[in-house]
């Protein structure tokens, strides 16, 4: 029976060291070892399908109101707006959006509101031909109010179903940027006061704990509607969605799974949880 | 922030002649829950633990400060000795044009990176040549080809033909204009995308890179071992640079990085513009980690 403890408490080890390795962070893997050890006192963990069963139960539970569907019936123009750090995934996701959405017979208008990157436009409108979206921009603004507003004015006038609106990378500790945002949505709001209808934090899978910081951060400058995780496609795991999808009940809409336009998923709970023993 | 929760911690340490292992494993957990928060790999997390207690183990408390200075202090030298004790400069030695080559994954800063370190070799009175050698991403090239004009360094640019092809050309562009260093940026990758991966092998064996410098975003999580140790395996890594350190994370990526591969940080790059470029130093980066 001794033997029997020992080798539980090296495979809770194992878990603990898997936990944390998926940046899930202090909290939610102290909290999930908690649920574990209650759990293998029941019935004994012996290997990773045991503990596959009882991490998708778990996360079943803790994703239970999660809805990741996104309302674009509920208004016209529907406004959709990315945000989120420098080069997490948030020009490329707004082109996977646009083709997601016109899979459902959606026809979008893209808006070229990162006005400072080199490139940053071109990109974008690579992105809208491929999607086949409508595009607008100024080559030569100098900050995004203009453009943005412009976009809203005709999206409303051409009576356009999707809105998508790309803003430039920035990091949430610098003032000025945030506050930049905060203009955004006014200047969006002085012709739709009740848009963005959505608000998207664009969260490279890689990042981590301090993607917890941004969520906090981005979500004081403007009500975040939902949680997109790129880069899944790789070896990290995204932890970090647990603990912003608790602290701020932010539903986790979208996962990224690669570069081409068709590499975007509704989130699954069932399939995240797979994902972390893939 | 670190030494707030340690005050409290190491107060208990007073009045003790020497640090044992009862005493110490307060201060330890209260450290490892520091370095896990700072996004510093699990398994280099209890390494680093493990080994600074063996050195505090049965040191005599000096008179002159307290045990737990003492075990600040121990902390804080082993981080900087982890982090390379020093600032080892870039490899330019050798006939030029010299090649450094960045690779690292998609949105890490690399394009950003090239264009700072063309800047700083100019400014240092070297003649560099940009290449342009991401095929993969829309308007990559255009990005590069833009960030040069600001800086006023040349971009090898070629549309339509493979990252190989470029570089070739490139390499001889470089020998015709008498260029110095060659700063080739190539397309952001996973280390488990084997076709991805050849390529860069393919453009190692054709450039001969003096340099090759991983560049990795700051708020990297503990994903950065995998990453790095792969990249590491497959290409013959000489750098590390991490990204975006004018944000607030805590950086704990670095330790892990530099453990796993055991190459030197080089670079930290600390903004979007050119100019924002920093040599790496382990004692700055130590406090940072730290918090
Ligand atoms: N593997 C993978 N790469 C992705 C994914 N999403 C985006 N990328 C890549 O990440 C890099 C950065 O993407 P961008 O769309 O430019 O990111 P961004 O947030 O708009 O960047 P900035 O505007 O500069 O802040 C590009 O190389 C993309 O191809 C994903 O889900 N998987
Ligand atoms: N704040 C800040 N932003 C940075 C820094 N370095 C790069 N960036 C930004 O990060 C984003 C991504 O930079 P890129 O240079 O496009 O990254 P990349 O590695 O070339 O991306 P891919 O080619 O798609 O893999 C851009 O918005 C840059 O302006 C930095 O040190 N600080
Ligand atoms: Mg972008
Ligand atoms: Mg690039």
């Amino acid at each position: 029976f001794g033997k029997e403890i020992k080798i539980n408490k090296n495979f809770l080890e194992q878990i603990e060291a898997f936990l944390y390795q998926s940046d899930f962070g202090i909290t939610v893997t102290e909290s999930l070892l908690r649920k574990i050890e209650e759990a293998s006192r029941k019935l004994p963990i012996t290997n990773y399908q045991d503990l596959s069963n009882i991490l998708r139960e778990e996360f079943r539970e803790r994703f239970a109101r999660n809805n990741p569907e996104i309302p674009i019936d509920s208004h016209k123009p529907f406004v959709l707006l990315v945000v989120g750090v420098n080069g997490s995934g948030k020009t490329t996701t707004l082109g996977k959006l646009a083709y997601f959405f016109a899979q459902q017979g959606k026809k979008s208008l893209i808006i070229a509101g990162d006005t400072y990157r080199a490139a940053a436009i071109e990109q974008l409108e690579l992105w809208a031909q491929r999607a086949g979206a409508d595009f607008i921009k100024n080559p030569d603004a100098k900050n995004p109010s203009g453009i943005i507003y412009e976009g809203v004015q005709k999206g409303l006038h051409d009576q356009t179903d999707l809105l998508l609106i790309d803003t430039a990378g920035r990091l949430h500790n610098k003032a000025n940027l945030m506050e930049e945002l905060r203009k955004i949505v006014r200047v969006i709001q002085k012709l739709i006061p009740d848009a963005p209808h959505e608000s998207l934090l664009i969260l490279d899978g890689t990042v981590g704990q301090n993607g917890i910081v941004q969520a906090r951060e981005f979500g004081k400058i403007l009500p975040l509607t939902g949680l997109v995780v790129t880069k899944l496609d790789g070896t990290a795991k995204g932890g970090v969605l647990t603990a912003i999808h608790e602290k701020m009940g932010l539903p986790v809409k979208f996962v990224g799974l690669g570069e081409k336009i068709d590499d975007l998923l509704p989130f699954d709970v069932d399939l995240y949880v797979d994902s972390l023993f893939g | 922030q670190l030494r707030e929760n340690l005050e409290g911690v190491l107060k208990k340490l007073r009045g003790q002649g020497k640090i044992t292992e009862a005493n110490i494993q307060d201060t330890m957990r209260e450290i490892r829950q520091t370095l896990l928060e700072a996004d510093v790999n699990f398994t280099v997390a209890r390494d680093f633990i493990q080994h600074v207690t063996e050195k505090a183990l049965g040191v005599q408390v000096l008179k002159s400060i307290t045990p737990g200075q003492q075990i600040i202090k121990i902390i804080h030298e082993e981080l900087i000795h982890l982090l390379g004790e020093e600032n080892v400069p870039l490899n330019l030695s050798g006939l030029p044009p010299t090649v450094i080559m960045l690779v690292g994954l998609q949105g890490s800063g690399k394009t950003t990176f090239a264009a700072k370190l063309a800047r700083h070799l100019k400014e240092q009175g070297k003649r560099p040549l940009l290449v342009a050698a991401d095929v993969y991403r829309p308007a990559a090239i255009d990005q590069l080809v833009r960030l040069g004009e600001h800086i006023d360094v040349p971009v090898y640019e070629q549309k339509g033909v493979t990252p190989a092809k470029i570089c070739r050309q490139a390499m001889e562009k470089a020998r015709q204009d008498n260029t110095n260093v060659v700063i080739v940026d190539t397309a952001g990758r996973l280390h488990i995308d084997e076709k991805m991966m050849n390529e860069v092998k393919e453009l190692q064996n054709l450039l001969h890179p003096r340099e090759i410098l991983f560049i990795a975003d700051g708020m990297i999580g503990q994903d950065a071992v995998t990453a790095a140790r792969d990249f590491n395996d497959q290409l013959s890594v000489t750098g590390v640079v991490l990204t975006k350190m004018d944000g607030d994370t805590r950086g704990g990526a670095a330790l892990s990085i530099k453990t796993v591969t055991g190459k030197p940080i080089k670079f930290i790059s600390s903004g979007e513009k050119p100019e924002d470029l920093e040599a790496f130093h382990p004692a700055r980066f130590a406090d940072r980690i730290l918090g």
